[in-house]
């Protein structure tokens, strides 16, 4: 998973979704 | 974090299903390619400007994983080890569904459409032809943008990765995405009862397509004479 950082950082800073 | 109910409803007298319509909402616009217009054509500045809008179709469609319902309830883990593997049959849906109103033509973005001599000139006219075959089933369908945006979520939920910690939640991922897409048929296909069905075996020409993409561009790749963004090299990497 170390390899695949930047889709780690993308899902992670997600804000938990918008409440739609 | 428990997934949501799956129901129905009705909104304004048009009979709606909550997943559907969630999904519907979390759709992301299309992005534009913006080919450099200072650069001659080639098959490199093909790919270089298909390459580029990937990477940044990339980052928009994880931004839309999360709007999945259910999706974000998944560990950080099993949410990579879905898109590692699905990332692709999520782009060429997206291709797919915006090419659905053209003849042969493939609309990577509005403003990047590919017909068959743009496809030769960059090398790309076999995999072309193999989306082509995905936009006639559609079309011949007629394919709806609620059965496309619920089609592309279960493409991800669906995409086997051999890394799932939770199995039975993404088992629970796919029976709500299934769920909805049947309800959805029921309500507005009752014609057709077996549309759902007909919709879920178009997903192996999908995979398959995906993976003979993700080769090509592996191929590209190693040639190196394409330049190509993190992101959209971490998942060829992936893969």
């Amino acid at each position: 998973k170390e390899k695949h950082k930047i889709l780690h950082q993308l899902l992670q800073n997600s804000t938990s979704p918008v409440d739609l | 974090n428990a997934l949501p109910q799956k129901k129905t409803f009705s909104v304004g007298g048009v009979v709606e299903n909550k997943v559907v319509s969630l999904l519907l909402v979390a759709e992301p616009e299309g992005i534009f390619a913006m080919p450099d217009p200072t650069v001659p054509e080639s098959d490199i500045k093909a790919l270089t400007t298909l390459c580029d809008l990937a990477d940044r179709e990339l980052v928009v469609n994880i931004g839309w994983a999360k709007h999945i319902p259910g999706f974000p309830s998944l560990s950080l883990a099993d949410q990579m080890s879905l898109l590692q593997s699905g990332w692709m049959e999520i782009l060429i849906l997206r291709v797919v569904f915006r090419s659905l109103a053209l003849e042969d033509k493939l609309v990577y973005a509005e403003d990047y459409i590919m017909d068959e001599e743009q496809s030769k000139l960059a090398g790309l006219l076999d995999l072309n032809n193999a989306i082509l075959q995905l936009v006639k089933k559609y079309k011949t369908m007629g394919l709806e943008k609620e059965e496309f945006v619920v089609l592309k979520a279960i493409a991800l939920a669906n995409s086997d990765s051999m890394q799932i910690e939770d199995s039975e939640a993404v088992q629970r991922l796919q029976d709500v995405l299934h769920g909805a897409l049947q309800d959805y048929e029921a309500t507005n296909h009752p014609e057709d009862p077996r549309r759902a069905g007909k919709l879920i075996m178009t997903l192996p020409l999908l995979r398959q397509t995906a993976a003979r993409a993700v080769q090509h561009f592996c191929s590209i790749k190693q040639d190196g004479r394409v330049p190509m963004h993190k992101l959209f090299l971490e998942l060829l990497e992936a893969k």
